[in-house]
């Protein structure tokens, strides 16, 4: 399976269209495994983006570099994936039963 | 079906189980259709909600065509059990079903779900294979003959949103299609996604207005304050375009152009806190609310024959 250890997801707030633009760049960086939940659109709609571990300092430094605000959406997609995974455990050990 | 836990998400085999369980119980309502198979042969099945009558007037449903939606997919079970409890009880309902057949397809991408449960929870795409590329599947909500290939689409097979190489080159998708045309008498259209609570109607690849913007505008408004009046949940509304970004080859936009004036798509649930892994606890607030707005569109298909 593959593993989502450390992956974060960010809630970027893109105040003007330059930042939107700004943003939209991130898309087109390939090597940054970048993997856009909900993309740029306009200014002032959210934009979620689920980054891997080894690209979030490069994003998060991109960011503020150019000013543009982020929340941290999900501090940990694995861990959430693994309650995610309990929980169908245990119904189904219940249904069994 | 009446045990089934609508409260926690399923594999497909659970979902499949549940489908031939739900036929059992109700015969004279609800049969099952296969309509193709997926690129990796599973079967691709549509529950067909119907009172009698012989090609009659009809409202599609589907749910999860993006794979890694598990909320849709989760929803669409509870539609199908809330559809046979709701016939002869509910009024609504049943004038609904007693003049318009229902088609409700759960698991729009089979083998991008069955890959979501085993590999990878992220997965989006169909599971089909691109010749020269090392990369995987196809975006089916880009991959429909409309505005194909234009803006808001990707050319590159490793992204998400990669359209394919030509229109209806996904199976999951040219099954849709074909089952669409071969019926000739489909009245509204919607198709199912996760997150960012909207209710979407045509266009995405042009910003041409729709001739039939302005009803749609009225439709979409009333289903989002119908959904609003369960738990408050606020959808923003509007044309694919208008609402979130240009996105061409998609679902609604070909069901539009193929004359199906009710076509919207549904973006459900999300707080903005989980996005895709959205705790099962909220599958069923999510479908209740969901479904006061499908029925309000529903209801307005069968009031405005056209």
């Amino acid at each position: 399976s593959e593993d989502f250890v450390g992956h974060q997801v960010l809630r970027i707030s893109a105040a003007n269209e330059a930042q939107v633009q700004k943003v939209a760049e991130l898309q087109d960086l390939e090597h940054l495994q970048l993997d856009f939940w909900r993309g740029p659109a306009r200014p002032g709609s959210p934009i979620d983006v689920r980054v891997p571990f080894p690209s979030i300092q490069a994003v998060k430094i991109f960011l503020e570099a150019h000013g543009i605000g982020y929340e941290i959406m999900i501090e940990d997609v694995q861990t959430l994936l693994d309650e995610e995974q309990e929980q169908m455990s245990a119904f189904r050990a219940r249904a069994t039963s | 079906t009446d045990t089934f836990n609508y409260a926690t998400y399923h594999t497909l085999e659970e979902i499949y189980d549940f489908i031939d369980q739900l036929v059992a119980e109700h015969p004279q309502l609800v049969s099952k259709i296969q309509i193709g198979n997926t690129y990796e042969g599973r079967p691709i099945y549509v529950l067909k909600f119907s009172t009698g009558g012989n090609n009659r007037p009809a409202i599609w449903i589907d749910t999860g065509i993006h794979s890694r939606e598990w909320v849709t997919q989760a929803s669409g079970v509870w539609f199908a059990k809330k559809i046979t409890e709701d016939y002869g009880q509910d009024p609504t309902v049943t004038s609904i079903l007693d003049n318009l057949d229902v088609f409700l397809e759960i698991v729009t991408n089979p083998d991008g779900f069955a890959f979501t449960h085993s590999q990878n929870r992220m997965w989006r795409k169909t599971r089909s294979r691109t010749s020269g590329s090392f990369c995987i599947g196809v975006d089916p909500n880009r991959n429909w003959d409309a505005g194909f290939g234009k803006a808001g689409a990707s050319s590159n097979p490793c992204s998400d949103t990669y359209h394919g190489k030509t229109a209806n080159s996904e199976v999951e998708v040219k099954s849709i299609v074909d089952f669409v045309k071969n019926h000739g008498n489909i009245k509204a259209f919607i198709s199912i996604h996760s997150y960012s609570q909207l209710l979407l109607y045509p266009y995405g690849y042009t910003s041409e207005p729709a001739p039939d913007q302005k009803e749609l505008h009225q439709v979409a408004k009333s289903a989002v304050t119908a959904l609003a009046s369960l738990y408050g949940t606020k959808y923003q509304y509007g044309s694919i375009i208008d609402t979130i970004y240009q996105a061409s080859g998609s679902t609604v936009d070909w069901t539009y152009n193929q004359g199906i004036k009710y076509s919207f798509t549904f973006e459900l649930r999300d707080t903005g806190r989980y996005g895709f892994l959205l705790p099962a606890s909220q599958i069923i607030p999510t479908a209740q609310e969901t479904w006061l707005a499908l029925l309000t569109i529903m209801e307005h298909t069968q009031t405005h024959p056209y």
